[in-house]
């Protein structure tokens, strides 16, 4: 794929497909994975969030997509 | 509930910066 981890993949998948401008928080995250454990979730958001696939929005728990849909 | 302005400012200059991020490390591959 893209140079991303199945997991990295799954997390940017879902926050590129969230519409609203506030973004998809943590914890939306979280329930829609629930096979991943909060830290695997957060290592995958900072690695998008450094790479610049992601970035905050609100507020450091709400994120959003760079990557055009 | 819908964002303010200054919220809305702030994530255009969240987005900016990601922007950027994502250039960067496209340019050092």
């Amino acid at each position: 794929t893209n140079g991303l981890t199945l997991h990295q993949s799954q997390v940017l998948n879902l926050i590129k497909a969230y519409p609203k401008p506030e973004g998809l928080s943590f914890q939306e995250l979280r329930s829609q994975l629930p096979s991943l454990n909060a830290s695997v979730i957060k290592q995958a958001v900072d690695f998008l969030s450094n790479e610049g696939h992601i970035y905050s929005t609100v507020d450091d728990e709400h994120f959003k997509s760079t990557d055009a849909e | 509930s819908a964002l303010t302005e200054e919220q809305k400012k702030k994530i255009e200059e969240n987005r900016q910066k990601a922007l950027a991020r994502r250039a960067e490390k496209l340019a050092q591959r």
